[in-house]
C-alpha cells in the first residue's frame, strides 16, 4: 500500500522492528480469492530460503507453475471441491481453477500484508508513491478459497485445514458469514485450532455498518478488525450552473468533460422504471441521458456499475449522490466515465438544483491526489458496528485500521472496476473494505510475532488493542463518519492500532486455549460442541464459570433494563483481568474516565500494580455500579494503567437492552 | 425438493473411534457409507477438525447425527469477501 506506512509511523520507524532474519522466517496465510503471482509486489529480491519449518506447497495447474511461487510467494492452493459440488464445475473460460487470482481482492489482501516494496506505484496517478505490504519481508501463502459465487465453508476450512499444517504465523481472512454460534461457524471452528497452535488469526468485521449488532467474526480468539479512513483524498469538484461549487471524490482517469457547463439531469426523471434514480442495468432512457451528466442515487448495485449504465445509455458523465445508508462517507471508485461521488447533503442540495432548474447544467474537475487530510482517521460508515451479538460481554470490534481507499497490488485478469466491461488492467488498485484494513492489522501482527516470537496470538492481539488510540492529537475523539459525532468503543474498539506502540505495550493481557475452554463452559457449551471447536474431550468443572473472566482486554457490559414494578435498585457486575509485565520493572496506576459518571460508577482495585520481573502476572477486579437506565442506553469509558511511560489501555462499553 | 442433496460438515470424535479400525479415515467412510452408499467425501479435514464434508439428502444427515462418534453435521455456509 501507498501512505498507510506513513500514516502507521512505520517507515520512519524501521529501525525499530525486527530485522531480517526473524521477520523472514514469520508466514502469513490469506485465504481470499488467490493470488496474481506476476504482481511486482511478490518480487523476492533480497529474500533468503524459505523457513526450513515450511511445509506448504505451490499446486501447480495450466495456468500456474511452479516459478509462480518464489521466496516471497511460498505456498499457493487451492480449495474447490466444496464450491463445484453446490454450484457445478468451475467453467474455467471465466475462472482458474489454480491458486491464480482473476477477481483481485486476493492479491490485494496478500500484497497489503506483506507485499514487496514497490517503487512508482500508482492507479493512473493516483495514490502514487512506494507500494509496501505491512510486513515486506514477511512470506506469503495463499489459499483460494472464493470464487466468483462465493466462499464455501467446506472449501475454508479444508484452506485453514491445510494452512495449519503447513506452518503459517499468521492466518487473515477477509470475508465472512452470517452471525452464528461458535460451534457452528467454520472460520471461528478453524481459528480455534489455529490459536491452539499459536497462529493469530485476523479477520475482517463486515461492511454492514452503520447500523448496530452487524459484526462478522466475533469469536473472542480472533483478531476482529473494523475499517478507519486514512489522510489521503483524491478530491473532484462539481460545478452546478447556478454558480455553486461542492468537494467529492472520484478516480476516474481519462478523456475529462468539456470546459463548459453540460446538461445535468436526475436519473429517477430519465427513466420509466420507479427505481430510475438508482441507474439499475436498462433503466436508463437513452434520449433521456445522452450527452448529459446524469445524477444517480447510491445503492443496490455497484457504484461503479451505475457508471457504466450511464455510459451505455450515452451519458457524458455521473454525479453519484450517498443517501442515509452512507451519509457522507466518499469511497473513491475508477469510474469508466469522468463520474464522481457525493455525500448525503451535498446530494440533496444538488438534486434542489436540478428540480428547481428548468434547464440544470454541471461540470465535474478532477483534482488528483491529496494528503495531510484531517481530521483522520474516521471510522468508516460501512464498518460493521457492536454490540457483539453472540456474546456480548465480549467487546467487537477489537481495533480499527485503515480501510478506506486503499492502493494495494491487483490482478492482471480484471479492471480496476471489475467489470467485465472494463478492460483496462492494472498493477495496483485502490477499494476500500474491512477486507482492506483486515490484511493491514495481519502484516503488523507478523512484525510483533517477529519481535517476540514467544508471545501468543492474545498477546500480539493485546498489544495492538492496549496501544490503539481513540483521540486525536487535540483530544478529542475519533469521529464517526456515518454521524460526524464522536465514535464508540462498539464502532472502532480499543481504537486505531498503532504499531509502534504495539512493540513495546509494557503490559499484555494473555489467553491461553485453557482459558477459552473455561469461556466455552461459560457460555454453556455441551460436550459435544466444545468437542467440535477444540477435537479433543473436555468436561467442564463444577466450577462457576463466567464469561467475564476471559482476560479479554476490553470490557463490554451488557445489563437488562429492569421492567417497571421491579427492584429499581443498582446492579454490581465484577470483572477481574490478569496483567503480564512484557517490559521493565515498574508501578503502574489506574486511571477511569466515563461518558456517564451520574449512572455507572465504576471502581478498580487494587489501584497500583507492582511488577517487579518479567512475566510476572497481577491481577485486579474492576466493579461497575450501575442505576437502571432505559433499554438502548449506552455508556463508554476508558481504563488505563500506566506507568509514566506505557499507557496499557482498555475501551469500556456498557449497554442496557 | 427436500430430499435435494446438500453439502454437510461432519465433526467426528475421533477418541470414540472404534478399536476396529487403524485409519480414522476408513471410520470415517464407514460412517457414511452406514447413511449413504452413493455419497463421497469432499475433504477430510485432519487439523481444524476432526471429520469431513460430503453431499447428503437432509434424512441422510439426520440419520448419519445419530450414528456413534458423530458429534455434528453442519450444513455447509455461504461466506462473502468483505
Amino acid at each position: 500500500t501507498t501512505r498507510t506506512p506513513e500514516f502507521l509511523g512505520i517507515d520512519k520507524n524501521e529501525g525499530l522492528f525486527p530485522e531480517s532474519d526473524s521477520l523472514s522466517d514469520v508466514v502469513i496465510g490469506v485465504l481470499d480469492t488467490g493470488a496474481w503471482p506476476e504482481s511486482k509486489s511478490f518480487d523476492d529480491l533480497g529474500l533468503g530460503p524459505v523457513p526450513s519449518s515450511w511445509k506448504g506447497e505451490c499446486e501447480i495447474s495450466k495456468d500456474f507453475n511452479s516459478s509462480s511461487c518464489n521466496k516471497k510467494l511460498i505456498g499457493a492452493r487451492f480449495f474447490s471441491k466444496g464450491y463445484e459440488a453446490t454450484l457445478g464445475p468451475i467453467d474455467e473460460s471465466k475462472e482458474s481453477k489454480s491458486p491464480r487470482d482473476d477477481d483481485g481482492h486476493g492479491t490485494h489482501t496478500s500484497t497489503t500484508a506483506a507485499g514487496s516494496a514497490v517503487d512508482g506505484a500508482s492507479l493512473f496517478g493516483y495514490a502514487l508513491g512506494t507500494a509496501r505490504g505491512m510486513a515486506t519481508r514477511a512470506r506469503v501463502a495463499v489459499y483460494k478459497v472464493c470464487w466468483l459465487g462465493g466462499c464455501f465453508s467446506a472449501d475454508i476450512l479444508a484452506g485453514m485445514d491445510k494452512a495449519v499444517d503447513d506452518g503459517v504465523n499468521v492466518l487473515s481472512l477477509s470475508l465472512g458469514g452470517g452471525v452464528s454460534d461458535y460451534y457452528r461457524d467454520s472460520v471461528a471452528i478453524g481459528a480455534f485450532t489455529a490459536m491452539e497452535r499459536g497462529i493469530l488469526v485476523s479477520c475482517s468485521a463486515g461492511n454492514a455498518g452503520p447500523g448496530s449488532d452487524s459484526l462478522s467474526n466475533v469469536a473472542p480468539w480472533i483478531t476482529t478488525v473494523g475499517a478507519g479512513t486514512l489522510d489521503r483524498d483524491f478530491p473532484a469538484y462539481v460545478s452546478l450552473g447556478n454558480g455553486k461549487n461542492f468537494s467529492s471524490v472520484s478516480l476516474y482517469s481519462g478523456k475529462p468533460l468539456p470546459d463548459s457547463l453540460q446538461s445535468f439531469v436526475y436519473a429517477g426523471n430519465a427513466s420509466t422504471a420507479s427505481n430510475g434514480n438508482l441507474c439499475m442495468m436498462g433503466t436508463l432512457s437513452p434520449e433521456k441521458v445522452a450527452g448529459k451528466i446524469v445524477l444517480c442515487d447510491r445503492g443496490i448495485n455497484a457504484r461503479v456499475q451505475k457508471g457504466a449504465v450511464v455510459k451505455d445509455a450515452g451519458g457524458a458523465g455521473m454525479i453519484l449522490a450517498n443517501t442515509a445508508a452512507n451519509g457522507e462517507e466518499l469511497v473513491a471508485d475508477a469510474h469508466l466515465l469522468p463520474a464522481t461521488g457525493v455525500g448525503q447533503k451535498t446530494g440533496d442540495l444538488i438534486k434542489s438544483y436540478i428540480f428547481s432548474d428548468p434547464n440544470p447544467t454541471a461540470t465535474i474537475i478532477f483534482a488528483g491526489t491529496k494528503v495531510g487530510i484531517q481530521p483522520s482517521p474516521v471510522v468508516a460508515a460501512f464498518s460493521s458496528r457492536g454490540p457483539n451479538s453472540i456474546t456480548p460481554e465480549i467487546l467487537k470490534p477489537d481495533l480499527i485500521a485503515p480501510g478506506v481507499n486503499i492502493l494495494a497490488g491487483w490482478s492482471g485478469a480484471v479492471g480496476p472496476t471489475g467489470l467485465a466491461v472494463d478492460t483496462r488492467r492494472v498493477g495496483f488498485n485502490i477499494i476500500s473494505g474491512t477486507s482492506m484494513s483486515c490484511p493491514h492489522v495481519s502484516g503488523l501482527a507478523a512484525l510483533l510475532k517477529a519481535a517476540h516470537p514467544d508471545w501468543s496470538p492474545a498477546a500480539i492481539r493485546s498489544a495492538l488493542m492496549t496501544t490503539a488510540y481513540n483521540t486525536y492529537k487535540s483530544g478529542q475523539n475519533i469521529l464517526d463518519i456515518a454521524t460526524g459525532k464522536p465514535s464508540t468503543p462498539f464502532d472502532h474498539g480499543a481504537g486505531h492500532v498503532d504499531p509502534v506502540s504495539a512493540l513495546d505495550p509494557g503490559l499484555i493481557y494473555d489467553i491461553t486455549a485453557d482459558d477459552y475452554l473455561d469461556f466455552l463452559c461459560a457460555l454453556k457449551y455441551t460436550p459435544a460442541q466444545i468437542s467440535s471447536l477444540a477435537k479433543r474431550n473436555f468436561t467442564c468443572d463444577t466450577k462457576k464459570y463466567s464469561v467475564t473472566d476471559l482476560n479479554y482486554p476490553s470490557f463490554a457490559v451488557p445489563l437488562v433494563t429492569e421492567q417497571s414494578g421491579g427492584d429499581s435498585g443498582s446492579s454490581v457486575v465484577r470483572y477481574t483481568r490478569t496483567l503480564t509485565n512484557v517490559g521493565t520493572p515498574g508501578t503502574y496506576k489506574v486511571s477511569l474516565s466515563s461518558s456517564a459518571s451520574e449512572s455507572v460508577k465504576i471502581s478498580v482495585e487494587p489501584d497500583s500494580l507492582s511488577f517487579s520481573k518479567v512475566n510476572e502476572k497481577l491481577s485486579y477486579t474492576v466493579t461497575f455500579t450501575t442505576s437502571s437506565m432505559p433499554s438502548g442506553t449506552n455508556a463508554f469509558g476508558r481504563l488505563e494503567w500506566s506507568d509514566g511511560k506505557h499507557v496499557v489501555g482498555s475501551p469500556i462499553a456498557i449497554s442496557w437492552s | 425438493t427436500s430430499q435435494k442433496k446438500k453439502t454437510y460438515i461432519v465433526h467426528m470424535a475421533k477418541s470414540e473411534m472404534p478399536t476396529s479400525y487403524t485409519e480414522h479415515s476408513n471410520w470415517y467412510d464407514s460412517c457414511l457409507k452406514s447413511v449413504s452408499n452413493s455419497a463421497e467425501m469432499l475433504y477430510t479435514y485432519n487439523n481444524v477438525i476432526h471429520g469431513f464434508s460430503t453431499r447428503l439428502t437432509p434424512d441422510e444427515a439426520e440419520s448419519l447425527q445419530t450414528q456413534p462418534g458423530i458429534l455434528s453435521v453442519l450444513p455447509e455456509v455461504k461466506y462473502e469477501l468483505h
